[in-house]
């Protein structure tokens, strides 16, 4: 049976659930509560699956996305492949209430979160540099391409597409604990 | 991937959720997190639901939005995180996923798509009746 309040989130991330339940003690709302709670993770890297330096890209750039969303008036401020911002949940609060958007994305997401005041910094580390390399390392293995020249399995790109599709059967292969939205 | 959902002492809920996504992406591919019902979807008249996961995946399902959509119909909260991932299983059952669900009265459940190295998910709550955050668990189906 429930009880209220209530701060509930994925993972073991035992920081973001505090603080989010802090800032509700604290008189903030619940909508301030999701923030500094996701927020808490992006600032400690949670789990190396959110925030700067992890899940670095094929050109080895960390990227990210964030959204929120208030259940009393559906409003929705979201963020996706934004680059060199390390506050990815305070910028999609900005989207939403500075914005009649919903989602802002890429390289003008970033001019966004500028003109909100959020610095600009580089959100690679060692850390991601040396996964990065170590992929490379790897001739590129795992990623995420199919049915390309040169066979994507083997080879790093670029690639071009083969005039072939065949059909592949999705696995949880490159998707797992240590990778995952 | 971090998702989450709040509830305050009224009733008022709340999502979100923030990630790096996948290693070694595409360049400018974007999962589910960033998609409202997708990542995670908050209606105060029927609860809140974040997924994590496949967002490849998970994003063709809307799972927040369809398990929201469940505990609407008067579905526990476990039962319809289930339901979710059951339908997911129907087209692709061997991804990678778990949801969590609460409803407006503070119950609360998760479930999770079982595969060989991914067998329980473990999650957070906080509620009064603790003195601190815990960590729960559930078994995947």
């Amino acid at each position: 049976s429930g009880l209220l309040p209530l701060v509930i989130n994925t993972w073991p991330f035992r920081g973001a659930t505090l603080a989010a339940w802090q800032n509700l003690q604290a008189g903030g709302s619940a909508l301030d509560a999701v923030e500094k709670g996701c927020a808490w993770c992006e600032t400690n890297q949670c789990d190396g699956s959110v925030g700067f330096g992890g899940s670095p890209d094929e050109y080895g750039e960390t990227t990210l996305d964030s959204m929120i969303m208030d259940g009393d008036t559906m409003k929705v401020g979201a963020v996706a492949d934004l680059r060199r911002i390390k506050n990815a949940v305070g910028v999609a609060r900005k989207v939403m209430e500075h914005t009649k958007h919903t989602l802002l994305v890429g390289e003008s997401a970033t001019q966004f979160a500028e003109c909100m005041g959020f610095p600009n910094e580089e959100l690679s580390t060692n850390t991601s540099r040396f996964l990065y390399l170590e992929w490379l390392g790897h001739n590129c293995q795992p990623n995420f391409w199919k049915n390309v020249i040169p066979d994507a399995s083997k080879s790093c790109g670029p690639y071009k597409p083969s005039r072939v599709l065949k059909q592949h059967l999705h696995t949880s292969e490159k998707i797992n604990i240590h990778s995952h939205d | 991937t971090i998702g989450m959902v709040v509830i305050d002492k009224t009733g008022h809920i709340a999502a979100g959720t923030s990630t790096n996504g996948a290693k070694f992406k595409i360049p400018g591919r974007v999962g589910d997190s960033p998609i409202a019902g997708a990542g995670s979807y908050a209606d105060s008249t029927a609860g809140g639901a974040a997924a994590t996961g496949d967002g490849d995946i998970m994003m063709r399902f809307l799972p927040s939005y369809q398990a929201v959509e469940y505990m609407r119909k008067g579905n526990d909260p476990t039962l319809a995180c289930q339901k979710v991932i059951s339908r997911i299983q129907q087209y692709y059952p061997e991804f990678f996923g778990a949801v969590i669900c609460a409803n407006t009265t503070g119950s609360y459940g998760a479930a999770c798509n079982k595969l060989p190295e991914f067998s329980q998910f473990h999650f957070m709550i906080y509620h009064p009746l603790q003195s601190q955050p815990i960590e729960e668990k559930v078994d995947c189906i």
